[in-house]
C-alpha cells in the first residue's frame, strides 16, 4: 500500500 | 475523514476544553502537572508549523489554532495566573529524560531528513510520552480530582480512536504511517493502567485513589 505523505491528520 | 478520526479529534478537543475550564472555573491547577502541559504545547507547536506553509481544510486549520491557543492558555494559567495553586512539589518528573531521547530519536528515525519532517516526528514521539509527568504526579499524590480523570480519559481515548482510524485508512485507502502508528500504540498503552482505574473506580462513583 502506498504511504501518502500529505499530512492531513491533526 | 472517517468517524473514528472525527470522534478522536472531538475527544481530544473535549479533553483540552475540560482541563482549561477546570482550571479557569476552580481558579486552581491543583493536581495538574504543568510539565505535561508544557510538553503538549511543544507537541502542538512543533507539529502545526505547517499552518504557515500548507492549507488543508478549514477544519484542519481551525482545530490546529484551537489546540495551540488552548494549550498555551493552559500553560499560562498554571505558571502565571494561578501559579500560587501549582503543586510544584509533586510535579517533579525529569522531562529532560523525555525530551532529549525523543529529540535524538526524531533525528534517527524519520520519513525525511528535512526540518519540518523532523519537527513533526519529534512532536509525534513527544506526544507519546507527554502524559508521563501527569501520571507520575498522580502516583505521587496518590489521588486525582474526578474532573482530572475525565480529562485523562478523553485524552487517552483520542489516540485509541486514532489507532482504529489508521486501521480504517489502511484498509480503505492503503494509507499508513508507521511512525505515527507505533508512537500511537505506545501512547495508548501508557493509559491502560489509568483506563482500568477509571472504569473500575471513577465510573462507579468512587474517587480515583492509587495505593488502595
Amino acid at each position: 500500500p502506498v504511504k501518502k505523505k500529505r499530512k492531513d491528520e491533526l | 475523514m472517517n468517524i473514528f478520526r472525527l470522534t478522536g479529534d472531538l475527544s481530544h478537543l473535549a479533553a483540552i476544553i475540560i482541563l482549561l475550564l477546570k482550571i479557569w472555573k476552580s481558579r486552581s491547577c491543583a493536581g495538574i502537572s504543568g510539565k505535561s502541559q508544557i510538553l503538549f504545547a511543544m507537541v502542538f507547536t512543533t507539529r502545526y508549523l505547517d499552518l504557515l506553509t500548507a492549507y488543508i481544510s478549514l477544519y484542519n486549520t481551525s482545530m490546529k489554532i484551537i489546540y495551540i491557543g488552548c494549550s498555551y492558555a493552559t500553560v499560562y494559567l498554571i505558571y502565571a495566573k494561578f501559579k500560587a495553586t501549582y503543586d510544584g512539589n509533586h510535579d517533579t518528573f525529569r522531562v529532560e529524560f523525555l525530551v532529549v531521547p525523543v529529540g535524538g530519536l526524531s533525528f534517527l528515525v524519520n520519513h525525511d531528513f528535512s526540518p519540518l519532517e523532523i519537527l513533526w516526528t519529534f512532536s509525534i514521539y513527544l506526544e507519546a510520552v507527554a502524559i508521563l509527568p501527569q501520571l507520575f504526579m498522580i502516583s505521587k499524590t496518590g489521588e486525582a480530582e474526578t474532573i482530572t480523570t475525565h480529562y485523562l480519559f478523553f485524552l487517552g481515548l483520542y489516540r485509541a480512536l486514532y489507532l482504529i482510524n489508521w486501521v480504517w485508512r489502511f484498509y480503505f485507502e492503503g494509507f499508513f504511517d508507521m511512525i505515527a502508528i507505533v508512537a500511537g500504540v505506545v501512547q495508548t498503552i501508557l493509559y491502560c493502567d489509568f483506563f482500568y482505574l477509571y472504569v473500575t473506580k471513577v465510573l462507579k462513583g468512587k474517587k480515583l485513589s492509587l495505593p488502595a
